[in-house]
């Protein structure tokens, strides 16, 4: 799988999602990535893509719980990534990158590694794949 | 207003063993598609337009589970999926089972753009993606000799493969079918391997 998420100059967030799938699936099998609110979200506050067991992502809706906790409980943005990586995929094993309106961007996995590169308008920029 | 920001991934769940070289091939595409969405995003290109641009190239190349290099069915064929949003307005669109179309997320674009839905699927994506005229190409594209190995090793073990979660013990003995007790959706963790 892969993704990316952006937020421009102007304050807009976006969010895209790609994948194959998983290795020696069934056919007809349908993963978190193509479903709204699981694999990816974008809303005015926040834009998020997912990666990892897909099952467990669409049964937590895992992008969209980041842009619930940042609006319902005033989470910043790298505290709501936490709190959903940690309190909502059970046994479910899982990374996610995000961004939000105000310029930060965030990201959290719960398994071993995840490719991920970030980046800001302040210079800012990693690329990782181990914790 | 903080300015831009941009976030790629390439999948999560990776195998502890991955050789140095695989490593550093994975960072160097990750740079090379941040440093593309960054001169994107200073020419004042839309975050919407920014995430559809750097994951088509993602898609292109072979190296992560998408497109080109997708992971195989048990059919040893690819069926891809994708889906974008756009926070303004919250507008979206998805696909599913895809054999021919060489860049996913942007017939998702067309489903968010170009159609009164927001999720099209299997021969209504495929049949979509011909009225709107998007580049396909024929499923062999997308197979790599990597994942027919990948696949080949998946089904004779008929178990895990290169799955990190199996305990170091099992793991010699993945070929008799040892069964980890993870379980996925009801389903021995097993018959998949990482995405």
């Amino acid at each position: 799988t892969v993704g990316c998420v952006v937020v421009d100059s102007q304050g807009r967030c976006a969010a895209a999602t790609s994948t194959g799938g998983l290795l020696n699936k069934r056919a007809g099998r349908i993963g978190d990535s193509p479903l709204i609110g699981a694999g990816t979200y974008a809303c005015e506050l926040c834009a998020v893509s997912c990666t990892g067991e897909g099952e467990a992502i669409i049964r937590s809706t895992l992008a969209r719980e980041v842009g619930a906790v940042m609006e319902y409980k005033g989470l910043g943005l790298q505290d709501a990534v936490n709190f959903v990586i940690k309190e909502r995929l059970d046994e479910g094993k899982a990374g996610l990158i995000a961004v939000s309106k105000t310029g930060e961007v965030a990201y959290g996995f719960n398994c071993v590694g995840m490719f991920r590169g970030c980046a800001t308008q302040n210079g800012f920029m990693e690329v990782g794949i181990w914790d | 207003m903080g300015g831009w920001a941009i976030a790629v991934h390439g999948g999560a769940g990776v195998d502890p063993n991955l050789p140095t070289d695989r490593q550093e091939q994975a960072k160097q595409l990750l740079t090379r598609v941040l440093n593309l969405g960054i001169a994107a995003l200073c020419s004042s290109v839309s975050a919407v337009d920014v995430v559809e641009l750097v994951v088509r190239e993602l898609e292109s190349d072979p190296l992560f589970n998408s497109g080109r290099g997708s992971a195989l069915t048990e059919n040893g064929t690819v069926e891809m999926e994708a889906s974008i949003m756009d926070g303004v307005g919250r507008r979206c669109g998805a696909v599913s089972g895809l054999t021919t179309v060489k860049n996913p997320v942007s017939l998702a674009r067309l489903v968010m753009d170009k159609s009164p839905h927001s999720y099209l699927a299997f021969s209504g994506a495929q049949k979509f993606a011909k009225e709107m005229g998007v580049e396909m190409v024929e499923n062999e594209y997308f197979v790599t000799q990597d994942n027919v190995e990948m696949l080949k090793i998946a089904k004779e073990a008929d178990s895990i493969v290169f799955d990190y979660r199996i305990p170091r013990a099992g793991y010699e003995t993945c070929g008799t079918g040892v069964q980890s007790p993870i379980q996925m959706n009801g389903l021995p963790i097993s018959i998949y391997a990482p995405e």
